[in-house]
């Protein structure tokens, strides 16, 4: 089964 | 101050139509380049990043950056008291904490105004990273709806494999599976029914069907919907605007 992953890693709050 | 003349309602309608169900509250940055709009959902999966640039506006003027808090919800309620073919006029003062929306309709005999509340919104502002993707896919708005559509009812995934000789759309559930392959083709008479594939590497990507066929509220901005893939990278979904985009990133799922 796959995991849905988040974007938080992807994205850099600025 | 902000003004920004828009000769037909139904662009920012559809606009808004489109992002409301990922996106309740947010910010609409308005400066001298346009307005702009960036949100992930709640559940931080995806992201909407719309820019409608001033050029696309029949008159704009922003003269300080001004964030306008709107609540997508209300926005829309006051939306739908214009008709699509109304010219519609966006206006706030520099510390307004209303934005007035009038509309016009054709005919210039009838002027409606109503005024949306603002709210003060504290939104992360994020960083897109420049992203090399392996995989660049432009096709039918209409077909990439279909297929989310179509196997909607089949899985709660959709798996898209890019190879040079085509793009596959496949999904796996309960009742049993299903795929969809295009080829890339060309039609110069009618080159919004084209698919084309841009692609560097193979890659291969499972994305949640629910968000993507949330993405294809889209659909009626533009004729063509390019996906953007990258190896285990959010998808990029972006439909062009006459002036600006609509774009929607979803992290994909992954294997534990």
């Amino acid at each position: 089964t796959a995991q849905q992953g988040r974007l938080d890693g992807f994205f850099k709050v600025l | 101050m902000l003004e920004g003349k828009l000769e037909q309602a139904s662009l920012f309608k559809k606009v808004v139509e489109a992002v409301r169900e990922l996106v309740q509250d947010c910010n609409f940055d308005c400066t001298e380049n346009g307005l702009a709009l960036q949100a992930m959902d709640t559940s931080h999966v995806s992201l909407v990043s719309l820019l409608l640039t001033a050029d696309g506006f029949s008159e704009y003027r922003c003269d300080r950056n001004l964030a306008l808090g709107i609540n997508l919800v209300s926005l829309t309620k006051i939306l739908r008291c214009g008709n699509n073919e109304d010219i519609l006029t966006l206006e706030a003062g520099d510390s307004a904490d209303s934005l007035v929306v009038r509309f016009e309709n054709t005919q210039q005999d009838r002027m409606s105004e109503y005024a949306l509340k603002l709210m003060d919104i504290d939104q992360e502002h994020l960083g897109i990273p420049e992203t090399e993707y392996a995989a660049s896919i432009t096709m039918p708005s209409t077909e990439f709806q279909r297929i989310c559509r179509d196997m909607q009812s089949i899985s709660e995934s959709i798996t898209i494999d890019c190879t040079k000789g085509g793009v596959k759309f496949t999904c796996e559930g309960d009742i049993g599976s299903g795929s969809v392959t295009l080829k890339p083709n060309s039609s110069a008479d009618k080159p919004e029914l084209c698919t084309k594939i841009d692609l560097s590497e193979p890659v291969s990507l499972t994305l949640s069907t629910k968000y993507l066929l949330n993405f294809c509220k889209a659909t009626g901005l533009s004729q063509q919907v390019t996906l953007k893939l990258a190896d285990e990278n959010p998808i990029l979904v972006e439909y062009p605007l006459s002036a600006g985009h609509l774009r929607f990133y979803l992290a994909p799922k992954l294997d534990e």
